[in-house]
């Protein structure tokens, strides 16, 4: 998917990178560092509803859908992200144990139009 | 924003505002704590990388859509000798009341130092104390039994399987642990090295099923 850039107001992923230091959270955790906080933003006309999605195929279907049901041109599907992967943290829980865990769909990889 | 005057950095700065907090509450939602955790006590860090080295071997990775989530934990032990031949080992553990936790593996790790000139065995028992009574009045169930004939100083792990996946299944909370050592070899606590970088500490791999993931009964 796109990563956002000054000239594209269309939907696309903004990387967003918080340090622990920085909210005085590296005191309770141990790894990572930081947390790659991104997230999708952006217009979806109508002529990219469904894309980047999982397939072309998709994006085709729900095209062909739109004309068939003649929607209202100016309808807009939604930016949503389309990839994520876990973010794996070891940390101190409120014993002063350490615990590591991998917390699923954490981090946005890709944004789509739905 | 829009109560923002109408300037780039103040943009910038409410962005980042909002996004911190995002990540705060992200991050105690997803580890299900009610809020941050504070550790009390500092572990000298040769003990922290020496425990995380253990936790090296071999993880529990979720894998994707899996239901269950693979948890590692460490926990350090607070230690009360009872006896020159018995010492109680006490762990700390909280977790929410609708996980299903499921232990895969458990071991506690001792630092012990016997003497090379040890000519008598030395067997070490290891007991889960249960029931109100704490280290001494409670009923006691044998986890492990060792003869140790390896002499000289080092680190021994000894498996708390099955009994620990009881515990995690009842009541949580405290775990007692009591160490008891047999023979004419000598006594427990004078091997024991309970040094705070020598801190007896126990690694545990679980897999937690996280409530709502229930899978539907056919």
């Amino acid at each position: 998917s796109l990563r956002c850039s000054q000239n594209s107001n269309l939907c696309c992923r903004k990387d967003y990178y918080v340090d622990f230091r920085d909210i005085g959270w590296n005191d309770w955790i141990i790894k990572p560092e930081g947390y790659q906080i991104n997230y999708c933003v952006g217009q979806c006309p109508l002529h990219v509803a469904g894309s980047p999605g999982m397939a072309s195929s998709f994006h085709t279907a729900v095209f062909n859908l739109v004309k068939a049901n003649n929607v209202h041109a100016s309808g807009h599907s939604c930016c949503v992200p389309t990839r994520r992967r876990p973010l794996s943290v070891l940390y101190f829980d409120r014993n002063s144990n350490i615990v590591k865990t991998d917390i699923p769909d954490m981090i946005v990889d890709a944004c789509g139009c739905s | 924003a829009a109560a923002e005057p109408l300037c780039p950095v103040c943009g910038a700065a409410a962005e980042r505002r909002l996004l911190e907090e995002t990540v705060k509450r992200q991050l105690l939602d997803k580890l299900r704590l009610p809020e941050r955790p504070s550790p009390g006590q500092h572990l000298p860090r040769a003990a922290l990388n020496r425990a995380l080295r253990r936790l090296q071997e071999g993880g529990t990775r979720t894998a994707p859509g899996d239901l269950e989530r693979g948890y590692e934990i460490i926990s350090f032990a607070e230690t009360e000798p009872t006896s020159p031949s018995a010492l109680g080992l006490q762990f700390q553990f909280s977790r929410t009341q609708d996980q299903d936790v499921h232990i895969l593996q458990a071991q506690l790790w001792l630092y012990l130092r016997l003497p090379r000139d040890l000519v008598a065995a030395l067997t070490l028992r290891i007991f889960l104390a249960s029931g109100e009574g704490g280290l001494v009045g409670g009923n006691r169930t044998l986890l492990s039994e060792r003869r140790l004939r390896a002499k000289g100083s080092g680190w021994r792990a000894f498996s708390l399987m099955p009994a620990l996946q009881s515990f995690f299944e009842g009541q949580h909370g405290t775990l007692r642990l009591e160490l008891e050592s047999g023979g004419d070899g000598g006594d427990l606590v004078a091997f024991l090295n309970a040094s705070r970088s020598q801190q007896p500490f126990l690694v545990a791999k679980a897999k937690v099923r996280e409530p709502g993931h229930q899978v539907a009964k056919r």
